[in-house]
């Protein structure tokens, strides 16, 4: 038998020799360049692909592909319009949908084009976001995957914050001993820099192979320096932001009813994992506090008649009660609420629960209600009415099966949020987390007030908490471009006693506070400003009456369209360059909503946003023109 | 400021700068047959910025028609219009609209002038605005012919010369500077010009943050692309 050598089949015919990630924040907006350049080294024609991730959180704003010079630019468009016009395309399948979940924090954009022998191709991603504050600090996440060692690999990450920095880590899985020192960081009073770049030879998973250890998340966390009183704020260019996050205020005590799903479905994992959480929230509830435990399936059971002061005893008592809450029956969620409501109630009335305290519902459930009454439009309204805007109810969606725009729009109408839990071996430090996140509230009804004649265009002003480690932001356009200073008045419900300062805002000189650096700010916090009420509007357009939906809809996507964000309700469309045969296939980058993630994920992996547009270029009239740039 | 040159027929663009000392006025159009005349002076950033460029914009304009008796002086602060011997003041912080027997006007609030001068030229001008205390930079304005095809052939200056097109050809693609702007040799008005590929802004549809338009760019100020030199255009008054 002669031996044969197969011809590897894993030859490198194309060399990714750079991949970049850039990324600015400027008082929390994070604006991050994403740059990967390729080379054909074939002798013949073939596909290149890009695949990237990005935050969920986070708005695309920009893509491009240059081949041999010639630029191919995304351009935003109204989705559903784009719909109609690309319907020829969607019938034929010529397109590919261009993102899709990855995970629980990203979302994957992925683009292939086909390159001629020899040639290059260069492609950029850019996306923004704003950074959330939460348990005390801000995450910026960077997914990495090169296939293979590139020649320069860097990522890069400026961050301006005028309040001063108070701390900066940064860590990533994959850093390995011999890494870590390559991780670069210079933190001044004001300013942060981070890069990271491993030569080829350092990126090697060993010596001579082509495999790289460079695969996973990079992740810098950092927090600002707080100031007492108003908080603070910036204004550049015409716009302000506001970011209120006092320290040192004494915790609100809480009463919190937990809803405990109990149903069938719960059975095994989920049942374990959600007693696991129990045990270790109850444990971090405050003296001060007060709880009840409802569980449920089809009946209805209280572990006692009213709320109970969470001391030592009654702690170790709920916690024998969790301990023995085992899975059964279908899924009455509307009577479970109505009794945790009613509980809260009554012990107001009947003033067995501290006068300033906060009343919440803590729901937690992994399906859709099957007993009792099913509708779901039938159990938000009851629940609205039934708290009467004077509780918040936050909801825990556990797993795939959950219908979660129905937990979202329950929890946003009863002033508090929804979250995901996702299924894995860490489900009970969601929970924790999540709990961590609400569960000490520091103010109530928090109104930030400016001068009407000065600013329009606000942001939401109005927040019903301030929690621990989170943050309030508020942005707005200044009416007046030449004012320098205005007038701000915060006032909020404390534990003891009422929060109410007043203060002038003035336009801080980044000038001086960056000197030579100033000139790259440019119009970051008009665009803040724009990324918060496209959020905001976004929000408003799932809750509310049938006409105030639809004028946030058309609001949000009308400055969608404007800032050139990709949003649920916008697309954006590239244009390939013609195949061989002539054909052009547009590739379209969309938003997914939590919905989509979540049927992505039910799909396991396999889910691909099928929607296929042609592109539509309006184009100007050629000119002969002179201006800036 | 760019100067951007749209060849629809070749689908291609031609693009160069021009920074001269800040103050200089540039012929931008004449034809003396119409009558037609529109003048730019510059206006620099307020300090260098740290990349050493001292950039240059438009920041006034200045449009005669002769034959129809209309003037225009219009800048980043205001817009003047003199037609018989009427004067008009306009601001930009308005929202207007002019219909005369020779000239149109449409002004929309803080962005942009539409200007069109009866029988002869269409023209767009654009305001940038920019936040007074913006560290460098200062207003600005942006000039885009709509329509010239009226306009005599003898018509000239810096974008003039350009209405009735320019033959050109382009060669020898090689890598330039940056990878992502090759290099190449254009011949041009009997001339062998290195050039650059690559891509300038139109504001047209979004004045903050503008359009790519791919161009072939001429390097020294338009040397060998323009009729002459960029400083043969330059002139001592508005009107």
């Amino acid at each position: 038998a002669r031996s044969l050598q197969k011809r590897s089949t894993n030859e490198l015919t194309v060399e990714v020799y750079s991949v970049t990630v850039d990324c600015t924040v400027t008082s929390r907006f994070a604006h991050t360049v994403m740059t990967s350049k390729a080379l054909n080294r074939a002798n013949r024609s073939q596909e290149i692909f890009f695949e990237v991730e990005l935050p969920k959180t986070a708005f695309i704003t920009n893509f491009s592909m240059e081949i041999d010079g010639e630029v191919y630019v995304g351009e935003v468009k109204e989705k559903e319009k784009a719909k109609k016009q690309y319907e020829k395309a969607v019938s034929s399948g010529q397109t590919a949908g261009l993102v899709k979940a990855s995970g629980r924090k990203m979302e994957k954009f992925s683009v292939s084009v086909n390159i001629a022998a020899k040639s290059n191709v260069t492609f950029v991603l850019t996306y923004e976001e704003l950074l959330q504050r939460k348990l005390g600090q801000y995450e910026i996440l960077t997914r990495v995957k090169p296939k293979q060692p590139v020649q320069e690999f860097k990522i890069v990450t400026n961050i301006y914050e005028p309040q001063g920095i108070a701390f900066v880590n940064t860590h990533a899985n994959f850093l390995t001993n011999e890494l870590l020192p390559l991780v670069e960081k210079t933190v001044t009073d004001k300013k942060a820099h981070i890069s990271f770049s491993p030569t080829l030879e350092q990126q090697r998973k060993c010596q001579g192979c082509d495999e790289t250890i460079i695969e996973g998340d990079f992740i810098i966390k950092y927090d600002v320096n707080r100031a007492q009183g108003l908080g603070d704020i910036h204004i550049v260019n015409g716009y302000f932001v506001h970011f209120f996050a006092p320290p040192d205020l004494p915790r609100v005590p809480k009463n919190v009813v937990f809803v405990i799903d109990r149903s069938g479905s719960m059975s095994g994992h989920k049942m374990h994992q959600t007693r696991e959480a129990l045990q270790a929230i109850l444990k971090d509830l405050h003296e001060e506090d007060h709880f009840a435990l409802v569980a449920f399936d089809n009946s209805i059971e209280v572990w006692r008649e009213s709320l109970t002061k969470a001391t030592k005893e009654n702690l170790s008592e709920a916690s024998r009660y969790v301990s023995n809450i085992h899975s059964r029956g279908s899924t009455n969620i509307n009577d479970a609420m109505m009794r945790g409501v009613r509980m809260l109630i009554e012990d107001r009335e009947e003033k067995k629960l501290p006068e300033r305290s906060i009343d919440m519902i803590l729901l937690l459930t992994d399906g859709n209600p099957d007993g009792g009454k099913a509708s779901l439009p039938v159990i938000q309204k009851n629940v609205r009415t039934a708290t009467g805007g004077n509780m918040t109810v936050f909801c825990l969606g556990f797993g795939n099966d959950v219908d979660y725009p129905f937990l979202d729009v329950m929890s946003r109408e009863n002033k508090g949020l929804a979250r995901r839990i996702f299924e894995g071996s860490d489900a009970t430090v969601q929970l924790q987390g999540f709990y961590e996140e609400v569960s000490s509230p520091l103010l109530l009804e928090v109104d930030l007030r400016y001068p009407d004649n000065a600013v329009d265009f606000l942001t939401t002003n109005h927040f019903n908490q301030l929690f621990n480690g989170s943050e309030i932001v508020v942005a707005g356009r200044l009416t007046d471009n030449d004012l320098d200073n205005f007038l701000v008045e915060v006032y909020g419900q404390g534990f003891e006693e009422d929060f109410n300062v007043q203060g002038q805002a003035s336009a801080v000189d980044w000038d001086v506070i960056y000197p030579g650096e100033e000139y790259i700010f440019g119009d970051f916090t008009e665009r803040l400003w724009a990324y918060l009420t496209i959020q905001q509007l976004l929000d408003k357009s799932k809750t509310g009456a049938t006409d105030e939906k639809a004028n946030a809809t058309a609001k949000a996507l009308d400055m969608a369209l404007l800032y050139s964000f990709v949003t649920p309700l916008t697309s954006m469309v590239v244009t390939k360059p013609k195949t061989e045969d002539g054909t052009e296939s547009p590739l379209i980058a969309d938003k997914l909503t939590e919905e989509q993630r979540q049927l992505a994920e039910r799909m396991s992996h396999r889910y691909v946003p099928t929607r296929a547009h042609y592109p539509v270029m309006n184009y100007l009239p050629p000119t002969h023109f002179v201006d800036g740039d | 400021p760019h100067f951007m040159i749209e060849l629809p027929d070749r689908e291609d663009a031609l693009c160069f700068n021009i920074n001269d000392k800040p103050g200089t006025i540039f012929n931008l159009v004449r034809d003396p047959t119409s009558g037609i005349l529109v003048n730019g002076q510059t206006i620099g950033d307020k300090k260098t910025p740290p990349d050493g460029k001292i950039n240059t914009y438009f920041w006034r304009f200045g449009i005669v028609h002769k034959t129809l008796g209309v003037r225009l002086d219009v800048s980043t602060e205001d817009i003047w219009v003199l037609q018989d011997g009427k004067q008009v003041k306009l601001l930009w912080s308005d929202t207007a609209g002019l219909k005369g027997p020779n000239v149109d006007l449409l002004l929309t609030k803080d962005r942009s002038l539409t200007v069109t001068l009866r029988d002869s030229v269409k023209f767009v001008i654009l305001l940038h605005k920019v936040w007074k205390r913006h560290p460098y930079h200062r207003d600005y304005l942006g000039f885009y012919t709509l329509d010239s095809h009226l306009l005599s052939p003898s018509v000239h200056g810096l974008l003039g010369q350009f209405y009735h097109g320019i033959e050109y050809e382009v060669s020898d693609l090689r890598p330039g500077e940056v990878p992502e702007k090759p290099d190449a040799t254009m011949f041009v008005k009997g001339q062998e010009l290195n050039v650059t590929r690559g891509w300038q802004r139109d504001f047209r549809r979004d004045v903050k943050n503008g359009e790519n338009v791919p161009c072939w760019f001429i390097h020294s100020n338009g040397t060998g692309l323009l009729d002459g030199d960029f400083t043969d255009y330059i002139v001592s008054g508005l009107f």
